[in-house]
């Protein structure tokens, strides 16, 4: 199964 | 004020055409070093970070730094009724809740005015790492397009290796596999056919390929695209604008569970 990782995974809010 | 002149305002309708697939409204940040834009597409799988410098602007005035909420897909509608030789200058009053875009003939016969809302949009802002790719894959726009296009027929996902000699792009779906190799270039005529490859480290990171096919509409803009990659981090691939600045999207990889 390969899964979709997120913007967020690798990038924080600031 | 904002007031910013551009002679060749097909420039900024490509711009526009590139990011509208990806991102429908954004904000736009205006401050004396130019326009910046960040936005990330709804499912927050792909973020886009546009610069454009003012120097690249014929004539450019921002008294104050400014946000403005846009919609995209309303702006690439007025864009498309510029004609393509057009002058373009996009001014917002203070005060004013709309941006204004005048379009001016090379003959300066046509003079055309539109104006479109401001939007109050709730934008998130994330903080990109400067990043030591392991590899960067320099390569004719055209080409990608046409490898992610086709790629898109044989699977979701697109698989990109890139070792010293070449980058291998591949996909397998229901219907079957495929894949193509580009080695790098050794001698062309014109460097804008040019595949090269920087690389520290060999790379094999998998990506959701409907969203390279979004990030192809930028294609236009730039004979060449720079793909930037290193293991487990977000893809940057890189459109010039003209030596005015660039759009930079990223993608999240997929990984295996």
């Amino acid at each position: 199964y390969i899964r979709q990782l997120s913007m967020h995974t690798f990038f924080v809010t600031l | 004020m904002f007031e910013a002149r551009l002679a060749q305002g097909s420039i900024f309708a490509k711009v526009i055409e590139g990011l509208r697939e990806l991102v429908t409204e954004a904000t736009w940040e205006c401050s004396g070093n130019g326009i910046t834009l960040q936005a990330m597409d709804s499912s927050h799988v792909a973020l886009v970070s546009l610069v454009l410098r003012s120097d690249g602007f014929e004539t450019y005035r921002c008294d104050r730094n400014m946000s403005l909420g846009i919609s995209l897909t309303s702006m690439s509608k007025v864009l498309k009724m510029m004609g393509k030789d057009d002058t373009l200058t996009i001014r917002v009053n203070d005060d004013s809740d709309a941006i204004v875009l005048s379009m001016e003939s090379q003959n300066q016969e046509e003079f055309a005015e539109y104006e479109l809302r401001l939007m109050d949009l709730d934008s998130e802002h994330l903080g990109i790492p400067d990043t030591d790719y392991s590899c960067v894959v320099k390569m004719p726009s055209t080409k990608f397009s046409r490898i992610c296009r086709d790629m898109a027929i044989l699977g979701d996902s697109v698989t990109i290796c890139s070792t010293k000699d070449g980058v291998k792009f591949g996909a397998k779906g229901d219907v079957g596999q495929g894949s193509i190799r580009l080695n790098q270039s050794t001698n062309v005529d014109k460097e804008e056919d040019a595949v090269s490859i920087e690389l520290r480290e060999a790379v094999a990171l998998t990506f959701a390929v409907r969203y390279l096919n979004m990030f192809c509409k930028a294609a236009p803009l730039s004979n060449q695209v720079n793909l930037s990659m290193s293991e487990d981090t977000p893809l940057m691939c890189e459109f010039k604008v003209g030596d005015m600045g660039h759009i930079r999207f990223y993608l999240a990889p997929k990984i295996e569970d």
